[in-house]
């Protein structure tokens, strides 16, 4: 409901997402560079999305044996 | 190398899932390349069970996160066969471990690799041309403002979070860059998809890349 608790939570994580859209698109103008947003994801704050959606561990790889190992690699 | 690929043009990857609000990615990454092999092997295209992996992989979290790695791991090690998506449907959400029996038809992991490809994202095109989708893993943090085009800034590498399947690569234009197969349905990105810009592991790309083969 307008101007419940809620209302105004979510409110301020649109605003906060509008703030970080105006940084991540003043990076590049390219006409293929990536564009940011609204989207589905707007009124989440940024930990309720990484905690919901950002759950994979990363295990270290091995380097891929392609190119010659430089000195310091070796 | 060609200067486009994408195995979407050969019918052999599956339509963009959407994870729901559980931490599956990492289910859904490995699931992904089993069944685009499974069909460049010359199999039907058919969805494996991502539910399978979420409850069944104890090495694993659920809903609460996991790492390809492990599923792989799991997934070789115990030659659990991955039925069809219809018959253990995705709840989002962790259950208990359904069991079928050795007769039981099902897809099976035979080995995998995975390697580090900073510095090395051409060979990481030609292990993509050679061995099919590989699933990998990403920081995506500022994905969740992401609406189209390609990544080229702010998006670090070596603080991964993510897992997602990469699909295809197209440097014919100005800005090389990977196609990338998301699990938050097709309204997100470009119709489920993102595009990372090849070279400078952007977005952590090349951490760790893991082909399958069954």
């Amino acid at each position: 409901e307008a101007h419940s608790e809620e209302y105004n939570l979510r409110h301020l994580h649109f605003q906060n997402a509008t703030k970080r859209h105006a940084y991540l698109n003043a990076f590049s103008t390219a006409p293929q560079s990536a564009k940011y947003g609204i989207n589905q994801f707007s009124d989440l704050s940024q930990k309720e999305f990484r905690d919901l959606y950002l759950r994979a561990s990363a295990d270290r790889a091995p380097l891929f044996p392609g190119l010659k190992r430089t000195e310091t690699e070796r | 190398l060609p200067a486009r690929f994408d195995w979407r043009d050969k019918a052999v990857v599956a339509p963009v899932q959407n994870q729901q609000a559980c931490g599956s990615c990492w289910a859904f990454s490995v699931v992904g390349a089993m069944q685009s092999v499974h069909a460049i092997d010359g199999s039907q295209l058919a969805q494996l069970s991502v539910q399978q992996v979420l409850d069944c992989s104890f090495q694993n979290e659920g809903c609460n996160g996991g790492s390809p790695l492990r599923a792989l791991n799991w997934l070789k090690q115990t030659k659990v066969k991955l039925v069809s998506q219809s018959e253990y449907p995705y709840k989002a959400k962790t259950g208990i471990c359904h069991f079928f029996s050795q007769s039981h038809g099902g897809v099976a992991l035979k080995n995998f690799t995975t390697h580090y490809f900073s510095g090395q994202e051409e060979a990481m095109k030609g292990q993509l041309v050679e061995h099919g989708p590989l699933a990998a893993i990403v920081d995506a943090v500022s994905w969740q403002d992401y609406l189209g085009g390609i990544i080229q800034h702010h998006c670090s590498s070596q603080r991964s979070n993510h897992a997602v399947l990469v699909v295809g690569y197209d440097t014919t234009g100005d800005i090389p860059y990977w196609i990338v197969q998301n699990s938050w349905g097709t309204t997100w990105g470009n119709e489920g998809y993102v595009y990372i810009k090849i070279g400078g592991n952007i977005c952590g790309i090349a951490d760790s890349v893991a082909a399958v083969f069954l």
